[in-house]
């Protein structure tokens, strides 16, 4: 599979759609990508396709994303996403990295559903040293919100971090309580929420595209985390999704400690595809 | 859908001869795309497609369907028979007396509700099920499975003064044994299949448990890894079967093939939604279609 210099052979073809669809890229994405590759390494002076590979991928994403602006206060940031895609430890990671930034920073427990879900962020609060809005067990994630908000302006805090219950994109009533939330925060604060973003786990195939344009549709997302890429997954539905829906992806989860969130850098991703 | 893909493959062939490799490639390429986009992984695509291809060639054509209904035949069939396990190890197998069950998989899979689900589907079936609490470093991660316990009504075992798996479910069988419960139910912490030292863990939890069931929690949605995960899990341990999770979205499930192809463990159960009754046993046929689209 490493670099044959040279024009591509079929078995360099049959390799190439195996480390991208391997990589949870999609069959379309991936065909496409492949004829790209095809007329660079064509065109190219006879270097590796790896390299050809490469160059086609980040033309695919493009530049590294701006880091996201906390000018607002306080600026409130949404987290979303399946069940057990790894929200409530970003939180705790995003929440630790603005703390470490200067920022003062407030978590609003909004998953008020699942068994031992406001304990766990509690857990993080106390790790983290920092304040958190929370309510009763079952209580209505938009009250907490509200609470929430009205907590951040007391204490004049720069960030509010949401974090919320997992849910499926599928059902239909648990997204209309996420909506119900952007309205909320809407009206508490004009503008939030300033950042609404879709946690996505990568060892997820090509459900991640259905996911994200579900959520986008309903919350009108403003990027992307994509945690355990410390696993073998390679979390190529993030360029698909990308692609479609012009989302950047911002951060990405690399284990489940604090220190374990970077900003996502294109040329890595690449790299890590076609060394 | 595959069926409509497979009319257009096989618009010039008439109702009569065989099905041959040539007038078949173009129709096994569209199953090896409808698997991938299935998120089937690309080996296990390419071997079933290989081996659909082969039951194929020779076979007459028949007069009462057409060939892209008689190839589709053939892959729902094959399909249906790769999934389908063999009797008894479909379900299940819980002897009297003590049995064990032990949970295992990545991060966030759906272990630790997997747990209460099947606490409370063997309370229904008149077992007396403990829950044991070995996910030491998950923050709440007991208290997730203490409440879960409540929930459902049985007795759940914890030591948040130890990390010593081996030894909390030691002295849960213990317990278990003097509170007259017969089945233990062990969660452990999500890991990542190449964490040697985590995945070590687990055979040490073995070890000492000899569980009748060591099952794989997995995602339905779980991509393209489906292979190298479950492969890993199952050379380390030993997995007797897997439960895939949060069936209840709209996944295709092509997961469950590719775990089923390269470890040859049979799907036990299936997650079907958030609440505790969500618990439903396999359905071959229902995956099936799933996957066809
Ligand atoms: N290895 C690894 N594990 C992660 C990462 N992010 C989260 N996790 C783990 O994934 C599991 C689920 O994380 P949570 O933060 O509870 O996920 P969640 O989205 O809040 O889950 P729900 O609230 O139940 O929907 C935990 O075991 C986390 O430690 C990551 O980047 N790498
Ligand atoms: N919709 C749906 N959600 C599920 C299902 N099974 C589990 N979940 C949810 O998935 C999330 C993760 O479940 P957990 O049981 O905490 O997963 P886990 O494998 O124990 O996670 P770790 O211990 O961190 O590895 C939770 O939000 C569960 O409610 C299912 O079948 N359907
Ligand atoms: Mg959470
Ligand atoms: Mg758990």
């Amino acid at each position: 599979l490493l670099g044959k210099p040279g024009r591509l052979t079929d078995a360099d073809i049959e390799d190439l759609e195996e480390v991208l669809i391997g990589a949870d890229f999609g069959v379309g994405l991936t065909f496409r990508l492949i004829e790209q590759i095809r007329s660079v390494e064509k065109a190219g002076s006879g270097g590796d396709w790896m390299a050809a590979a490469r160059s086609v991928v980040l033309e695919e994403l493009g530049p590294k994303p701006q880091m996201p602006t906390m000018q607002a206060t306080p600026t409130v940031v949404f987290l979303v996403g399946v069940n057990g895609a790894g929200k409530t430890t970003t939180a705790a990671k995003l929440a630790w990295r603005y703390k470490n930034e200067g920022k003062a920073v407030l978590l609003a427990a909004c998953d008020t559903f699942r068994a031992g879900a406001i304990e766990q962020l509690r857990v993080w609060r106390e790790r983290l040293g920092i304040s958190m809005v929370e309510g009763a067990y079952r209580a209505d994630p938009a009250s907490v919100l509200f609470e929430a908000i009205a907590k951040a302006r007391e204490e004049r805090s720069d960030m509010l971090i949401v974090d919320t219950a997992g849910r499926l994109h599928t059902k239909r009533n648990l997204m209309a309580e996420l909506e119900k939330m952007v309205r909320v925060a809407g009206r508490a604060v004009p503008g939030a929420p300033h950042h609404t973003w879709l946690v996505l786990d990568a060892n997820t195939g090509g459900n991640a595209i259905q996911q994200a344009r579900q959520f986008h549709q309903s919350l009108g997302l403003t990027g992307l985390i994509v945690t355990k890429m410390d696993g073998t997954s390679k979390g190529g539905a993030l360029v698909s999704i990308q692609k479609e829906l012009g989302l950047p992806v911002l951060w990405i989860g690399l284990g489940e400690a604090f220190e374990d969130l970077e900003a996502f850098d294109p040329q890595q991703f690449a790299e890590a595809l076609f060394p | 859908a595959l069926g409509e893909k497979l009319q257009k493959t096989f618009r010039n062939l008439r109702g009569r001869g065989k099905l041959s490799e040539s007038n078949i490639s173009q129709a096994m390429r569209e199953i090896r795309l409808a698997l991938l986009e299935a998120d089937v992984n690309f080996r296990v695509a390419r071997d079933f497609v290989a081996t659909t291809q082969a039951k194929c060639i020779g076979q007459e054509v028949l007069n009462s369907i057409t060939p892209g209904q008689q190839v589709v035949k053939i892959v729902h069939d094959e399909l249906i028979a790769l999934m389908s396990g063999e009797g008894k190890d479909q379900a299940l197998n819980l002897p009297g007396g003590m049995a064990t069950v032990l949970m295992v998989g990545l991060h966030g899979s759906g272990k630790t509700t997997t747990t209460g689900k099947l606490a409370k589907r063997l309370i229904a079936e008149g077992r007396k099920p403990m829950l044991v609490a070995c996910d030491v470093y998950r923050p709440a991660a007991i208290d997730q499975l203490e409440t879960l316990g409540q929930e459902v009504g049985a007795p759940v075992y914890s030591d948040r003064a130890t990390q010593d798996v081996v030894a909390i479910a030691a002295a849960a069988r213990k317990v278990a044994l003097q509170q007259e419960c017969n089945v233990l139910l062990v969660d452990t912490a999500g890991r990542l299949h190449i964490d040697d030292e985590l995945i070590d863990e687990l055979v040490r939890l073995r070890d000492k448990l000899k569980p009748h069931e060591i099952l794989l929690v997995a995602d339905a949605a779980t991509g393209q890894e489906a292979v190298s995960i479950a492969e890993r899990f199952d050379k380390a341990l030993g997995v007797t079967g897997v439960v895939l999770t949060r069936l209840d979205g709209d996944a295709r499930g092509g997961a469950a093939l590719s775990m089923r192809a390269v470890t040859g463990k049979p799907i036990k159960l299936v997650g079907v939604g958030e609440k505790l009754d969500a618990l439903d046993v396999f359905h071959p046929d229902r995956l099936v279609s799933r996957l066809l689209g």
